[in-house]
Formats: C-alpha cells, sequence, structure tokens
C-alpha cells in the first residue's frame, strides 16, 4: 500500500500484496528444500506411469507407519531387456545414497498372474559390484505362493544396505511346484514384470541418528 | 493466538496459504495440494513481554520481574513462533522414487513475544 501504512514489526514501509506474495511464495521455496535438504527441485526425468502409483499407494496406505522422522520410499522396477522369461528377471531399482545407507525395513511387492497353475517357488538374489571379473550374488530371500494377485515379500534390509553404488539389482529366480514337490515346466509368464502391475520395493529409512557416520566409519 | 487483521499492530499470526500448483511444483509434489506458511509479525510492547499467545503463566513471570526491577526494561521482545506442527509430504525424488516423509516444525500455529 505504499509508504502510508507501517509494517507493524519493524516500522517500515509495508510491501504491495502482489510483491508480498511474490516474496511469501519464494520462502515457501525456500523452506521446503531446506527441510526436504535438497538444493533444488528435483527434475522428474521417468516419472512412475500414474495407475501403478495409486496402486502402490494404496497398498501401502492398509496399515503402514512411517518411523518417527523417517521416511517411507515407493521405487518401482525397470527391467532388463535381456531376461527370457520373467522368471529370470532382473529388477533394477534406483536409490539415492542416504536412502540405501539407512535402511531399516524393506519389502519388495511381486504381482503373480492368475494363470498360476500350481506353487511357485522365488528366490531372490541380490547382485553385487563386480569383483576380480566375477559378479557377487547374494541370496537374499526364498518364498513360496500358492495365490495369484500381490505378495509382498520381506528382504533382510542388512542385505541390501550400503553399496555406494545407488542401483539395486535384484534377480528372481522362479520355478513351479506340483504338490509332491517336483518341478513341473512353466508357462512363459508368471509374473508382471512391466506395466502398471510392475514390482515395487517399499522401504522405510531411519532418520539420519546422530553420530551414525562415525559408527559406519569405525 | 491472535490471527493478523489488516489493523492489528500487535503481535500475531499472518496466515498463508500456499499452493504448489501456483510454485509449479505440483509434478513432484503429489500430496498435499498446499500447506499453511504461516508467520508472526507484530509490536511487542513490555507490557506483552512473554505472552506465548497460548499459556499465560509465563507471561505472568516475566510481567511480576518487569514490575519487581526497573518498569522500562532496555532489551526487546520479539513476536515469534511458541508452537509448530509438522507437514506429512508425499513427493517424486530425482530417481523417480515416492518418498513419504514427515517434516517436523513446519506449520507455525501460535506467536508470542519472546
Amino acid at each position: 500500500q505504499g509508504a502510508r501504512s507501517v509494517c507493524p514489526s519493524c516500522g517500515g514501509p509495508t510491501l504491495a500484496p502482489q510483491a508480498e506474495r511474490a516474496l511469501v511464495l519464494e520462502l515457501a521455496k525456500q523452506q521446503i528444500l531446506e527441510r526436504l535438504h535438497l538444493t533444488s527441485r528435483p527434475r522428474i526425468t521417468n516419472p512412475p506411469p500414474q495407475a501403478a502409483l495409486t496402486r502402490a499407494l494404496r497398498r501401502l496406505q492398509q496399515g503402514s507407519v512411517a518411523p518417527a522422522n523417517g521416511e517411507e520410499v515407493i521405487s518401482f522396477a525397470t527391467t532388463t531387456d535381456s531376461s527370457t522369461s520373467t522368471c529370470s528377471s532382473m529388477l533394477i531399482f534406483q536409490l539415492s545414497t542416504a536412502q540405501s545407507h539407512h535402511l531399516h525395513h524393506a519389502r519388495l511387492w511381486l504381482h503373480v498372474l492368475p494363470t498360476l497353475p500350481g506353487t511357485l517357488y522365488l528366490r531372490i538374489f541380490r547382485w553385487g559390484p563386480r569383483r576380480r571379473h566375477r559378479v557377487s550374488r547374494a541370496l537374499l530371500a526364498e518364498h513360496q505362493m500358492t495365490t495369484p494377485g500381490w505378495h509382498a515379500l520381506t528382504l533382510p534390509s542388512s542385505g541390501l544396505r550400503g553399496e555406494e553404488s545407488r542401483v539395486l539389482k535384484l534377480q528372481l529366480h522362479c520355478r513351479l511346484l506340483e504338490g509332491n514337490g517336483t518341478t513341473i515346466p512353466q508357462p512363459r509368464r508368471l509374473l508382471d514384470t512391466a506395466g502398471d502391475q510392475r514390482p515395487f520395493l517399499e522401504l522405510k529409512i531411519q532418520p539420519n541418528e546422530p553420530g551414525t557416520g562415525r559408527a559406519r566409519r569405525r | 493466538t491472535l490471527t493478523c487483521e489488516p489493523e492489528t499492530p500487535l503481535c500475531c499470526r499472518r496466515d498463508y496459504y500456499v499452493d504448489f500448483q501456483e510454485l509449479g511444483w505440483q509434478d513432484w509434489i503429489l500430496q498435499p495440494e498446499g500447506y499453511q506458511l504461516n508467520y508472526c509479525s507484530g509490536q511487542c510492547p513490555p507490557h506483552l513481554a512473554g505472552s506465548p499467545g497460548i499459556a499465560a503463566s509465563f507471561h505472568s513471570a516475566v510481567f511480576s520481574l518487569l514490575k519487581a526491577n526497573n518498569p522500562w526494561p532496555l532489551g526487546t521482545s520479539c513476536c515469534v513462533p511458541t508452537a509448530r506442527s509438522p507437514l506429512s509430504l508425499l513427493y517424486l525424488d530425482r530417481n523417480g522414487n515416492v518418498v513419504k516423509t514427515d517434516v517436523p516444525d513446519m506449520v507455525v500455529e501460535a506467536c508470542g513475544c519472546s
């Protein structure tokens, strides 16, 4: 309103409403980026499909509680084209360093197709970085599934933590079991690994406790 | 707490709703659609020093000290937030992951005089 009215706090002239609005919006941007520990707003190059996002959020809303002052992360898988069948798919997840360091709970959500003809025996391996030209591989978990639809498979968070690489590679190995445990020939597709029912990781991240870095350095 | 009206000169809470669409950030902040960016403004004359805008006990302690000592203290009392609440955000990070986090002390709920 120009020089007529005076700022009640500092006694200076107040700002014109548009100028005040622009200032407040700039302050809002700074406050949000600072509280999310970001230097600038993220540039989203490949946002997840809306349908996959809606479905994943609906699953997580059922009874999930974020750790106090922690974060919950949903990371959607991308698959390598080389996988011949979904039963030897390589699922690739992009995590930030902080997310992979302070992980304390992890579940892999998989969608089993309705055409499941028996019991699906699934092993999940973590592919590590190459060492002396050999790829290191660690078994993370084994699960048996007898019903189609979504399954949340708990993974040991210790097995997922830590590498400096921000890329997490999980390889699925599955086969069909008959009632007596013998393996039967399997159809080409048993799991959804792309599209709206693609797998996703549900992670709970602890806050950065003071001293975490010291513990890790020690 | 006092909510600021145009003619309120005393310490009060000024309410501002910020819509993320207005920031052009609705593509990466999924929920909520906006938030209250409130802030405190206004004068804190000596007789209001220590009045936190919610509980008066601290105010009465300061007031009796003011009476017991010199009535016009040299220091000044400022209009500051005295109660804040967290804001739950759902946003996309640079890898396209969905992050849900509760940002503590993000929204000013009450203002008072230091």
